[in-house]
């Protein structure tokens, strides 16, 4: 059973700390004011209204034992940094910080930051990226220059096998899913459509009308097919 | 050629401007502040220094064109749901704003948002999953309850090709990279190592002592996989 311990409970704070519990480990959650703390107590192990800076505080909670802290301070950039500095003097193992700015960020690895995470930025290239592939649905950068898309299927892949379609051979990519909408009747019998992926698909499953196509592959090769589907 | 505003010059918006100037859109930057767009303007198409509330300076901007807008104002509240307003009243066809907690993120969908991002949310969320998988290096979601994955190997997988690994019939799970460490030798003959990851490799391909593998899978199969390889 894994635990944490989150340092700032404003958004990023809270949702590391709800997912962690949700996923079933434990969170030792704490932040200056009352109010964040007052909201978090009743859904993770312990909540506490204390000033993070102050290390004998923080050593009085007896964290040696967890697997990582989080420092979800935003604003206040002496104060994360400080904070930091006491996880680090506290030999708290991975230390994962929130930085406001590229500079916080390189203060924070330099008093001992293992990780800097910075929302802002990762999700504004993420946004950026998903604006300039309109015909791609959604698309997520994976790694090197490999992408995962979700794209729209046009009747030269329809009722043919993912066999058939030769993804590989043709483009150099992999199918990893199909985004489906199964019909169901209500029960006043009116047929509402519940999306659905096949995950993984074999081979022998077809490829339907209105179907979208999650696929991997580099750029040049989804926009490859991505001409060729339109 | 794509073209975009973008109203807000904090990290998020910074963040999305740059990134679609570096994928060659042309970008109209907007913040009511000057220094945000004196710092932006020489790396974007055109910055503008206005508030963007004001819905005739807007008008003046002859927005027609731009195939989004977002909205990247964080803590005025009622500044970002104003803006999202006129950006409607305008005809932008796709809005995407940025939210600073679900709350707000309701209202501007309920005032015509076609994309609400809560980066702190997001980031939060992901943070907490790449906590939870130690033998994992890394771990994304990518739909339903599938996940990409970053794993250490060990000596199981060492020198065997792919196919022989069978990672499709016993695990479920398809091999999308093989993240490696190719030594080079500098000029002062010391060795340096560089990591590049091989895409979508062959099924003849060997996994090596100290390679890493990204993987997609469920969960659950990629924890057996973890189990297996530990
Ligand atoms: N020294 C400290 N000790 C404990 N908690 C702190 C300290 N300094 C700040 N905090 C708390 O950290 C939380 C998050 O900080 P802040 O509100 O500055 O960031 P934010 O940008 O609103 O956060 P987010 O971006 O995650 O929504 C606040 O609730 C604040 O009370
Ligand atoms: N009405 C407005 N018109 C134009 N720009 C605005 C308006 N209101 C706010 N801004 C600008 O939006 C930018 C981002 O807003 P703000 O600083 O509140 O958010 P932030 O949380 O710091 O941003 P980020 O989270 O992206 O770093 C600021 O530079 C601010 O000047």
């Amino acid at each position: 059973m894994k635990q944490f311990l989150v340092i700032g409970l404003g958004q990023f704070g809270q949702s590391v700390s709800l997912k962690l519990t949700e996923e079933s480990s434990q969170v030792i959650a704490i932040d200056a004011k009352e109010e964040p703390v007052e909201a978090i107590k009743d859904y993770v192990t312990l909540a506490v209204q204390m000033d993070a800076t102050n290390q004998s505080s923080l050593r009085a909670l007896n964290i040696e034992n967890v697997n990582a802290a989080i420092v979800a301070i935003g604003d206040n950039h002496e104060d994360s940094v400080l904070v930091t500095i006491n996880l680090r003097e506290l030999r708290v193992p991975n230390i994962i910080v929130r930085a406001s700015t590229p500079v916080h960020g390189s203060i924070l690895r330099k008093v001992g930051a293992d990780r800097v995470v910075i929302p802002e930025m990762l999700t504004g290239e993420q946004v950026a990226m998903d604006l300039l592939t309109e015909k791609v649905l959604e698309q997520k950068i994976l790694f090197s220059n490999h992408i995962l898309a979700k794209l729209k299927t046009s009747s030269v892949f329809w009722n043919k096998t993912i066999r058939e379609s030769q993804f590989r051979s043709s483009f150099n990519i992999i199918l990893v899913g199909i985004e489906r909408d199964f019909p169901e009747i209500k029960d006043d019998g009116t047929v509402f459509y519940r999306t659905s992926t096949i995950g993984l698909p074999g081979e022998d499953e077809m490829i339907k009308e209105d179907d979208r196509i999650i696929v991997i592959g580099q750029d040049a090769d989804i926009d490859r097919l991505v001409v060729y589907i339109s």
